[in-house]
């Protein structure tokens, strides 16, 4: 564990409590794609099967646990607890471009060919471009709330931080796993258009507005 | 080429 991957996976954390908090103190998901939400969470789930099989540390464990719960959680409240505010109309990215040519690509480019490694890569994959929907939806309405850019800039930036951690490990530990990294540089890429926003607009206290 | 088979990270 390394200060960059900390700071990283404290950062998702804090994005991931913040948008359920949005949610449920707002009692509302407008803004909000459920489909990326849905696509996350079977990230997480695609992803940390191995809960069951390898137990790294209590932290690894414990954050795993945290994120697939506060991932149906928000699933939840989106879909079923306030649906009714659910922004249907501009929720519309169509997913199953992403769900499957990710699993093919899963099954092509992979480190082992089992089910485990296969799941693992495709959540990998999946992951780097899950928050799509959320951004065409936002490129839709042509705005976003502050705490939705604040979730957003949390989002991107815990991988942003996971790529100076692959740097650190690297140079310090000799250890890479390429799949992990060309996929969370072309996940951290996507953020660059929403980055520049941030930084230019709602630092300064304007509405995040992204060119329809 | 310093890759593990299981993923420590998260």
């Amino acid at each position: 564990m390394n200060v960059f991957r900390l700071v990283g996976d404290l950062s998702h954390l804090l994005a991931i409590i913040m948008l359920l908090k949005k949610i449920w103190s707002s009692r509302s998901c407008a803004g909000i794609s459920g489909k990326s939400q849905l696509l996350f969470a079977l990230v997480f789930t695609t992803r940390y099967l191995d809960l069951f099989t390898s137990f790294i540390s209590v932290y690894n464990t414990s954050m795993k646990v945290i994120y697939i719960l506060c991932a149906y959680a928000t699933v939840y409240l989106i879909y079923v607890k306030f649906k009714a505010t659910y922004d249907h109309n501009h929720d519309t990215f169509r997913a199953e471009f992403l769900v499957v040519p990710v699993g093919g690509l899963a099954f092509l480019v992979n480190h082992d060919f089992t089910p485990l490694e296969i799941l693992w890569t495709f959540s990998i994959y999946l992951e780097s471009v899950a928050i799509m929907p959320q951004l065409f939806m936002i490129s839709k309405t042509g705005e976003a709330e502050s705490i939705t850019s604040h979730y957003l800039f949390c989002l991107g930036g815990y991988r942003a931080l996971y790529i100076i951690n692959w740097l650190y490990r690297f140079y310090s530990e000799g250890f890479f796993d390429l799949i992990a990294i060309v996929a969370g540089c072309v996940q951290t890429i996507l953020y660059c258009d929403f980055f520049y926003l941030y930084i230019t607009k709602v630092i300064y206290g304007q509405k995040l507005s992204l060119p329809a | 080429t310093g890759e593990t088979d299981t993923h420590d990270e998260l």
